[in-house]
């Protein structure tokens, strides 16, 4: 990882107090390395290495550490804060019920989150109700009835369209008194104008309390396409990235941040329905810098 | 000259935001750009024609159909990490076959994920493809076993089995694929004829590590690369290929039976650049 670079390249600096600018230019390109090989976007990079660069030489005085692990510090810390805060609170409406809509690309783990959410939404004491608004996937509706009867969830999925089927499931929610809706919905390409229109359209209609992103940490500098598009298009409060069981650095994820500037709520750290967790910014700091 | 070497260094750095923008990795665009400061081009227009034709000699120079056994049924093995487009493929695939008049048997492997085994139903029923499935916690070779035998006995052209979506790092999931491998090779020398790794082509770097891994295990023999629909470019097949001699067979562009289409070096690299 950067940290055992570090040592290597600053071991004849031991000693020295402060870094030359020709010491930080260095350290950057390794920390540049580090980051676009941990898959954050080109031009995310481009950006945070030269915000970085004015921290790292006015602070590299200060401290009574070598200067190569000056400069690892700041680039976590200043990591650290670009991903932060942490913020893992769904907001919840005073005017029950609560809407909490799922979006993303094809595969990034929307239905399962979608499940898992409510899943812990339930321990912390509310009465979730799944919604299934994917009609076109294959047995999309049955992939979510299975897993709300594993958590004990209500799922409601009858309608001829996804802003049909919100409604029957608002009129239910009111009337069963299910406080939360969790809105599951077909994956979409960010490009797909008629699917992000629909979208739209369920926001326009429903004024969700949240508009979640579920995007794939090991997604790569696509990252940035995806994550303005739909806060762009849709507007999103904050995102899920699901998968980080995996190996995959999670660069994807400095990328979503520093563009769309929305919290990353939770991370799916697996595929069982208890794999869920909130999001802390210095975890995954570290893990992208390796 | 000295002018010239500037020209150069700002074309170089265009390329370099290209590349690496396209997913191609570190790695592979340290690589080509070194070879193309070696080249020493005298005129900056000849950089990118230059590079094109480097990154398709990178890409194998090889037939990409897949392997048909003279012997019936032909076993295809459909593998991959969650999410990527596996039991879709799979159809599209299957689909193909049927149009060629096949004789086309699907064998529901996937026990675990929830409405897998119904969502390759529906599959199996649009395209005129019987399925041959368990109980959702099964064992995943069981299935492929006994849809091996049907095969057989019905006289099945095509065998295409869906595994459940895992990532290449958990050794036990990984260990449940090899089982697989072992039990259908035992009823059939040559089988399964042809691994598919299916790659989606949003994931950056780490469909290296996914390729290697899964290589490493079940000797994979082709790779699906799908969702080059969307705005990805799916550069890592270009290391994949290099490093591990993988062909891309097959790309997938949409989420419908029809969106499968062979794969073209040439007009890869040219898309990597559109
Ligand atoms: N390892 C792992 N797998 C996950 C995680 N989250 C979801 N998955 C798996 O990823 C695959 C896709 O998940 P889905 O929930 O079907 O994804 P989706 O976004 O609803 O897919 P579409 O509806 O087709 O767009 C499934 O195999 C899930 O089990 C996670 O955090 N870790
Ligand atoms: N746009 C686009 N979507 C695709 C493509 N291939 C598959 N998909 C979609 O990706 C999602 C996941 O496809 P699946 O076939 O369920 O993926 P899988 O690998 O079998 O998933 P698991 O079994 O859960 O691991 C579905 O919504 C598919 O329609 C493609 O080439 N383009
Ligand atoms: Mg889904
Ligand atoms: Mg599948």
């Amino acid at each position: 990882g950067i940290s055992v670079k570090f040592g290597t390249i600053f071991k004849k600096l031991r000693g020295r107090g402060k870094l030359s600018e020709k010491n930080i230019e260095e350290s950057l390109k390794e920390i540049r390395l580090a980051l676009l090989e941990a898959d954050v976007n080109y031009k995310v990079v481009k950006k945070f290495i030269h915000e970085v660069k004015e921290r790292a030489i006015g602070e590299a005085v200060l401290r009574n550490i070598t200067p190569g692990q000056q400069v690892v510090k700041v680039i976590h810390e200043e990591l650290t804060r670009v991903m932060g805060p942490e913020n893992n609170k769904i907001n919840i409406s005073s005017r029950p019920p609560t809407i909490i809509v799922l979006v993303g690309l094809q595969g990034s783990g929307k239905t399962t989150t979608c499940a898992k959410l409510g899943g812990y939404l339930k321990e912390k004491g509310y009465h979730p109700l799944l919604v299934a608004t994917d009609i076109q996937r294959p047995a999309a509706r049955k992939q979510l009835e299975i897993l709300g009867k594993e958590l004990g969830l209500p799922v409601f999925g009858d309608g001829r369209d996804p802003l049909d089927i919100c409604r029957g499931a608002k009129d239910l929610a009111i009337s069963e008194g299910r406080e939360v809706l969790l809105v599951d919905t077909a994956g979409r390409l960010h490009i797909d104008e008629k699917l992000m229109k629909e979208l739209k359209q369920l926001k326009k209609v429903f004024q969700p309390e949240e508009v979640l992103l579920v995007a794939d940490a090991m997604t790569g500098q696509d990252a940035v396409n995806i994550a303005q598009a739909f806060e762009g298009t849709l507007g999103i409060s904050g995102v899920v990235l699901t998968k980080l069981d995996g190996d995959a650095r999670g660069g994807a994820a400095l990328s979503i941040k520093a563009v769309t500037n929305k919290p990353i709520k939770f991370i799916g750290v697996g595929e069982k329905l208890d794999a869920f967790q909130p999001f802390c910014p210095d975890r995954i700091a570290s893990r992208i810098l390796g | 000259l000295k002018f010239r070497g500037k020209i150069n260094s700002e074309v170089l750095e265009e390329l370099e935001a290209i590349l690496i923008q396209a997913d191609l990795g570190m790695k592979t665009t340290a690589k080509v750009l070194e070879k193309i400061r070696e080249e020493r081009l005298k005129e900056p227009a000849d950089i990118k024609p230059f590079l094109k034709r480097e990154l398709v000699s990178l890409l194998l120079d090889c037939p990409r159909s897949i392997n048909l056994s003279a012997s019936s049924p032909s076993v295809i093995l459909v593998v991959g990490v969650n999410g990527v487009g596996k039991t879709t493929s799979l159809a599209k695939l299957a689909s193909r076959f049927r149009e060629e008049n096949k004789k086309v048997l699907l064998a529901a492997s996937d026990t675990f994920r929830a409405g897998s085994i119904e969502q390759l139903d529906i599959w199996g029923k649009r395209i005129g493809a019987e399925i041959i499935k368990h109980q959702y916690g099964s064992d995943p070779a069981a299935v492929a076993y006994d849809a091996l035998s049907a095969a057989q006995a019905r006289g099945i052209d095509i065998l295409l089995i869906d595994t459940a979506g895992r990532l290449h790092t958990k050794k036990n999931l990984v260990e449940e694929l090899r089982k697989i491998k072992r039990v259908i090779g035992k009823k059939k020398k040559e089988a399964p004829e042809e691994t598919l790794l299916v790659l989606d082509a949003t994931v950056g770097q780490n469909a290296l590590s996914q390729a290697k891994l899964f290589k490493e295990a079940l000797k994979v023999t082709g790779i699906i690369l799908t969702k080059l629909d969307g705005t990805a470019k799916g550069g890592m097949v270009i290391a994949i290929e290099n490093e591990l001699n993988i062909p891309v067979k097959l790309i997938g562009t949409g989420e419908t039976l029809g969106d499968l289409v062979e794969f073209d070096r040439g007009e890869f690299v040219e898309a990597l650049f559109s």
